[in-house]
């Protein structure tokens, strides 16, 4: 473990948690991708098979739990919950489009040719794209709610924070895993435009409004 | 390379 790995978890977290309090406080999830959060269950669920047979610590075995626990809270509240607040004409993004490329890739790229080496190959691909649908809905609304910016934000710094970790194990330890740094820059690369209207609008107290 | 198989990132 390092600090930026460190970090990058708990930026995931603090993003996590976020958007699980403002669809709970606010009793609406108005401008939120439920299809991202589908997709990012499943990538949870995909990655932490091995949840209960490959102990690493008790540090990874709690956020594992708590990932999954509050992406499933997260998509129960909006499908059902809070389903009446859900705007589904504006998350319109076919998520087979992303999770039957990600599949495919998953079989022929990977470290290994076993069932849980591919889950896991198809959770680090699926996750690089998961964030797709939540960015086309703010791009066909034009905006976003700040909470919701402040969201992506933490979410977006987690994965540049974990390219980060990258490099430093690799000059540490030698440690690198390509599948990983490749997925990870792709997902850090599709935050950038919104990177820079945070760092233009929402830092200025601005509200997150996309270029008609 | 087992290393990559085990893996300890979330």
């Amino acid at each position: 473990m390092n600090i930026f790995r460190l970090l990058g978890d708990l930026s995931h977290l603090l993003a996590i948690i976020i958007l699980l309090l403002k669809i709970w406080r606010t009793r609406s999830c108005a401008g939120v991708s439920g299809k991202s959060q589908i997709l990012f269950a499943l990538v949870f669920t995909t990655r932490y098979l091995d949840l209960f047979t490959n102990f690493i610590s008790m540090y990874n075995s709690a956020m594992k739990l708590i990932y999954l626990v509050c992406s499933y809270a997260t998509v129960f509240l909006m499908y059902f919950k809070f389903k009446a607040t859900y705007d589904s004409n504006h998350d319109t993004f076919r998520m087979e489009f992303l999770v039957v490329p990600v599949g495919g890739l998953a079989f022929l790229v990977n470290h290994d040719f076993t069932p849980l080496e591919i889950l896991w190959t198809f959770s680090i691909y699926l996750e690089a794209v998961a964030i797709l649908p939540q960015l086309f809905m703010i791009s066909k609304t034009g905006e976003a709610e700040t909470i919701t910016s402040h969201y992506l934000f933490a979410l977006g710094s987690y994965r540049a924070l974990y390219i980060v970790n990258w490099v430093f194990r690799f000059y540490t330890e030698g440690f690198f895993d390509l599948i990983a740094i490749v997925a990870g820059c792709v997902q850090t690369i599709l935050y950038c435009d919104f990177f820079y209207l945070y760092i233009t609008k929402v830092l200025k107290g601005k509200q997150l409004t996309l270029p008609a | 390379n087992d290393n990559d198989n085990d893996h300890d990132e979330l």
